[in-house]
């Protein structure tokens, strides 16, 4: 074994009896995790639906990734309705949020779903996707940070409103959060409509240092969108947009 | 390149196989079911230092440049390092319930040689 001051910083480990340490083994599962650049392992609350895991599989099968490596599995947050619909079957409408004068409050937004040709759709699936910014104040408080997200249907102008989804939401750093949205939306299209308002609260996120980024032209690269899957009901045409 | 046998101290790789059921990180990772995390050990005495097949990596190649010039850095120690590394296929959870497949390359030590 070559001297300490002349050793090279990628010999090998020197003989020992025990390679399966505690050191050893924690090495290896930080090395794992750099790798995959992930902090920490992801902490898996519930059980996946093996639907979902069979859908992922014949995706990957089937050469279906996305450029990333990605597969992208509908709602896995327990709504595991359409794990059976292949992606040559339904098409993506993506929407960005708007907000007007017509929304009094600032957590206020909406969405025009464009509908070509006012085709029946069916809505497969639907869902918000909201970025939430963890303030520097917010990273002193502790590493978990648990809000309220609640989204509601918003009448404008008229003030009525009803919940449409409230999801718990435990932030561990800045990023990206979905809420499904399916049977609103398939109800904006059955009404021929193509607007839906929305208005966004959050409960605990001012004390938690939690910022949810809805309409703001200083942060585009954040703005609110709405991923719509659908078909056309009757013939089961593609619709061929985005 | 030598796998380690415990018959010589000689620069070999030593297989180190980690179950993700024992260390309980089956339920994020879909497969594999296990990492090699293989590891390189062992002397290099100066007969092995670049031997042509078990140590064909960057270090000696460049070693061997400054030996061809007469320059031969006698005084460099040679080092046990891996030689050959292999991508390895994961499938995994990520934080966002993402199904996601990456191909990590070099993640497995296949050869150790001297250097």
């Amino acid at each position: 074994t070559p001297s300490t001051s002349t050793s090279c910083a990628s010999c090998g480990l020197p003989k020992t009896d025990g390679p399966a340490d505690g050191d050893f083994l924690e090495a290896v599962k930080r090395h794992i995790l750099s790798r995959l650049q992930m902090r920490d392992r992801p902490n898996i609350t519930h059980p996946i639906p093996k639907a979902a895991m069979v859908t992922a599989l014949k995706k990957l099968h089937a050469g279906k990734l996305r450029e990333d490596g990605r597969v992208e599995i509908p709602n896995l947050d327990g709504h595991a309705a359409y794990m059976h619909e292949l992606e040559e079957e339904t098409s993506e409408i993506i929407s960005f949020a708007e907000t007007d004068d017509s929304l009094t409050s600032k957590t206020s937004l909406f969405f025009i779903i464009s509908n070509e040709g006012n085709q029946n759709l069916h809505v497969s699936q639907a869902n918000l996707w909201l970025y939430f910014k963890l303030l520097p104040s917010a990273l002193e408080k502790g590493s978990r940070r648990k809000v309220t997200v609640k989204v509601y249907s918003q009448e404008p102008g008229v003030g009525s409103k009803w919940n449409l989804v409230e999801k718990r939401v435990d932030l561990k750093r800045s990023g990206w959060h979905t809420f499904p949205l399916t049977d609103a939306v398939q109800m904006v299209f059955s009404q021929g409509d193509r607007r839906q308002n929305l208005d966004v609260r959050c409960e605990g996120c001012e004390k938690m240092g939690v910022v949810p980024i809805l309409v703001n032209s200083a942060d585009e690269s954040h703005r609110p969108f709405l991923v719509v899957q659908a078909r056309v009901a009757d013939n089961k045409h593609r619709i061929r947009k985005r | 390149g030598l796998e380690c046998d415990g018959s010589n101290s000689l620069c070999c790789r030593q297989q180190f196989y980690i179950d993700f059921r024992l260390i309980g990180w089956n339920d994020w990772i879909i497969a594999p079911s296990g990492y090699f995390g293989n590891y390189c050990e062992g002397n290099c005495p100066a007969y092995m230092a670049g031997v042509p097949g078990s140590a064909s990596s960057f270090h000696t190649a460049v070693v061997n440049q400054y030996r061809m010039r007469g320059m031969s850095p006698g005084s460099m120690n040679s080092c046990c390092i891996p030689t050959k590394l292999s991508t390895m296929s994961m499938l995994y959870f990520d934080d966002e319930y993402n199904i996601v497949k990456r191909d990590v390359p070099n993640m497995i030590v296949e050869e150790c040689g001297c250097a």
